[in-house]
């Protein structure tokens, strides 16, 4: 699921703006 | 926190959920209430929406497209606030984004539309469902705005909306759960919250009932919208391939 949704997970991980 | 409320969880713990939810929410969404109130009344004029009748079909599906994706990044950054998301396993959480941030966008729609007289806030300004004559798809967009109606007739606080929101995010009802248990704990406390909320709010008693009966229309919607992202698609592939933003192409296509 990571890898079909690379973008979602980037996001995920990038920290709380 | 001595008080307990349904299932053993305590009054203070309730209180928390929601306040971290409201404060969460406050903080991602794109327009506050002070500002949608000034933007109220400032619709497009006759010849802005002949405008976008006259636009080709493809052009006012990647302004739609480009309009859900900044929105939905909106919704991640709700979500990675909510506390108790961040600590699902990863699987979940990007299943219960892809699933429902649709549905949390066109919940967070109805902050942005104004019922008296049926417009929504697109490009600046409020215009009504004629604006979107050149999608070519009337039937999903009479339905979403029939949807943001019939949430604003609940008149819902900003709590309230925070809460829902939440509620429709954090769902059990999606499948492919790795562990369903621990989203389910969540979804319970977030119910909770949001049953208190409204029982302090509202007269009417089955206002919850009311709120809840709309989610099978959220679930309806988003598969309208994929179904017409599919036919659209057929006629237009190198628009959807290259010109779509890729976070849309990843969560719809």
């Amino acid at each position: 699921l990571k890898e079909k949704h690379k973008i979602l997970h980037q996001l995920l991980q990038n920290s709380t703006s | 926190d001595i008080q307990l409320g349904p299932n053993n969880v305590s009054m203070g713990e309730l209180d928390r959920i929601a306040q971290n939810i409201i404060k969460s929410h406050l903080e991602t969404c794109q327009y506050t209430t002070e500002e949608l109130q000034q933007l109220a009344w400032q619709t497009h004029s006759y010849e802005e929406v002949k405008m976008f009748q006259g636009k080709p079909r493809d052009v006012l599906w990647q302004q739609c497209a480009i309009q859900i994706t900044h929105a939905i990044q909106y919704v991640v950054e709700f979500a990675k606030r909510i506390s108790g998301f961040m600590e699902l396993c990863q699987n979940d959480q990007i299943l219960l984004l892809k699933s429902g941030c649709l549905e949390v966008v066109l919940v967070r729609m109805c902050r942005a539309f104004n019922p008296l007289n049926n417009t929504v806030l697109f490009e600046g300004k409020y215009g009504g469902m004629q604006m979107f004559k050149a999608l070519g798809c009337d039937d999903l967009v009479s339905a979403v705005f029939d949807f943001a109606k019939s949430l604003c007739a609940l008149q819902l606080t900003e709590e309230e909306i925070a809460l829902f929101s939440a509620a429709v995010l954090i769902s059990t009802d999606r499948p492919w759960l790795m562990e369903p248990r621990k989203v389910q704990k969540l979804q319970e406390k977030i119910y909770f919250a949001l049953q208190h909320i409204m029982q302090k709010n509202h007269m009417d008693e089955d206002a919850l009932a009311k709120l809840i009966s709309r989610i099978p229309t959220l679930s309806a919607l988003c598969t309208l919208h994929t179904e017409e992202l599919q036919a659209f698609q057929q006629l237009h592939p190198e628009t959807v391939n290259v010109l779509f933003p890729p976070l849309y192409k990843e969560l719809f296509n």
